[in-house]
């Protein structure tokens, strides 16, 4: 494997976001690019990321290849890197450790760092291509704040998505609050749009826990993809640039 | 007050 990417922050924006809800992961390789599938612990919230080879360039890989990383291992070392330098990730066909390169390029300083590799027997679960009842397309931004407003009253909210709009409403001890969204197209700030594409009502309800810590990739896309069809998991995707992107599935809450 | 329900309850092992 050899994958160079433009901006070192790129990864480590991805690793940042997710490593607090998954440990250990394989970083599956090959010629299609690096994809990576983890589960929390609790087998609730469900991290896939895609990066395509397009993302990278040059990006070559020989053999399909899983790098068993540690993220906070990961993580230590992609704090060593510039927000601007490029990274190189190589690693051999049977690899006992992944190498990082970091180059400046306004200086002339190059770093280099091995992080071992782990056999991580992970399992991997089929997702079904899913026609959802409702799309919420909205500025990443809006979402992170509703979450993290929202958790402050309760663990849980009811998302509701009708041709009226989506309302996300909780209720706990000190109250009840809701935050209701409708379609807004912004001419001339379209990243503020809020999008609804809807097939049939839909209302589900999910841990906030989860929301809050899926909202940790807003940076890494101006708009968040909201994705429900009744009695499935929520899909949350991040799009990346060259069709890479960072989606989260959370299951829901059933009952009352 | 509502279950938390799990992965495995919709997508299955590959």
């Amino acid at each position: 494997l050899e994958a160079r990417l433009e901006q070192a922050n790129l990864l480590k924006k991805v690793v940042d976001a997710i490593k607090d809800l998954v440990q250990d992961c394989n970083f599956d390789c090959n010629d299609s690019g690096i994809a990576l599938q983890a589960m929390d612990n609790s087998h609730v919230a469900l991290v896939s990321m895609m990066l395509k080879a397009e993302s990278f360039s040059p990006f070559r890989c020989d053999r399909n290849i899983a790098l068993g990383i540690n993220l906070s291992s990961l993580m230590k070392v992609l704090r060593c890197a510039q927000n601007e330098d490029i990274l190189t990730l190589k690693a051999d066909d049977a690899p006992d450790v992944v190498n990082l390169v970091f180059e400046s390029s306004e200086s002339d300083r190059l770093s280099e760092y091995d992080i071992k590799l782990m056999d991580i027997d992970q399992e991997h679960l089929g997702i079904p291509e899913t026609e959802y009842s409702a799309t919420i397309s909205m500025p990443a931004a809006e979402f992170q704040r509703i979450c993290r407003d929202l958790i402050a009253l309760s663990e849980s909210v009811a998302i509701e998505a009708t041709k009226e709009g989506v309302k996300f409403s909780c209720s706990g001890d000190i109250g009840n609050g809701a935050v209701t969204l409708r379609s807004h197209t912004n001419v001339e700030k379209p990243e503020l749009n809020v999008d609804i594409a809807l097939s049939e009502p839909v209302a589900l309800t999910f841990s906030l826990k989860y929301l809050v810590n899926f909202c940790k990739a807003s940076g890494l896309s101006g708009t968040v993809k909201l994705c429900l069809s009744s009695e499935v998991p929520l899909l949350v995707e991040y799009t990346l640039a060259s069709n890479s992107y960072l989606r989260f599935y959370l299951a829901p809450k059933i009952g009352d | 007050s509502a279950q938390q329900t799990r992965l495995e309850g919709f997508f299955k092992p590959t």
